[in-house]
């Protein structure tokens, strides 16, 4: 079936918090989310890729309020369990394209990182789901973002949020 | 609101493919995916995380019986672009738990991953969306993170695929 993309949804209260070098062992993504949780801050997006060399770096997105209090909650933790540099970086936003079926419509992403590129916005982080493919963008291209998809998959004004 | 974990989603016909040092410039990662999608190859679960020194590394799972196709489109590409090494694996699965209100309710995403951590598996990679947590973990162990995430979160046996 071809994915229904229903709307463009973007947000710009984000800010990225990134875990380097997490040691790929069980164990250690508990040991960063667990005192977040605990302190109730609200993680978003969560981002695990492929390890190298025994360690991957885990990142995470929080609203831009939270973000210091996370760091600070983060940064020992990442001590304690030896991994890398902790940083954070609130000049990010994030829009995505919604829909049913979204993901098992081959050429939708690709759809979507085109008009990004010929739009000239470099993806900072990408993130898919089935009815979601969300990327990261910098704070300052979110709204020219939106309008790219908007126009790429031929919606009206009206946007998801 | 307190999230409501449906159930838990397990899937096995999952193979990831990584391509390294991916330079963050607009217009890579669509020239990955374009190919991809112009041979009609189903994308599932795309991850970028956050570069280190200019390059990133773009993961992308696939079913198993499209490994070898999507690694012989994106080894030529990934040279065109400058990018590094291609690597593909087939011994994963993956396994997550379900429900609305999960992104949005801190401790879900920690109950999980203390769940998988007590059970000793090891997570090879994590993506989220509203409505999911999503982990990939070693084809061995699916079915036994599947069972634990169904303990942790108290579910009875049903489960969502
Ligand atoms: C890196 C981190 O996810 C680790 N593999 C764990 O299971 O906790
Ligand atoms: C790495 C890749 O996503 C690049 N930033 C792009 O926009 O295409």
């Amino acid at each position: 079936s071809v994915a229904l993309v229903r709307g463009v949804a973007h947000d710009t209260d984000v800010a990225r918090i990134t875990v380097r070098a997490v040691r790929d062992r069980p164990g250690l993504a508990h040991g960063i989310f667990q005192p977040l949780a605990d302190h109730g801050i609200n993680i978003d997006v969560i981002v695990q890729n492929l390890s190298e060399a025994g360690t991957t770096d885990i990142s995470f997105t929080v609203s831009k309020a939270d973000m210091a209090a996370a760091v600070d909650l983060v940064r020992p933790i990442a001590a304690e369990i030896g991994a890398g540099d902790v940083s954070a970086d609130a000049s990010l936003g994030k829009v995505g394209i919604v829909g049913v079926g979204i993901q098992s419509t081959p050429g939708i992403a690709a759809r979507a990182f085109g008009a990004l590129a010929e739009a000239g916005i470099n993806i900072l982080g990408i993130t898919t789901s089935e009815i979601r493919i969300t990327c990261l963008v910098a704070e300052a291209e979110v709204e020219h973002a939106a309008r790219t998809l908007h126009t790429a998959f031929g919606l009206d004004a009206d946007s998801a949020q």
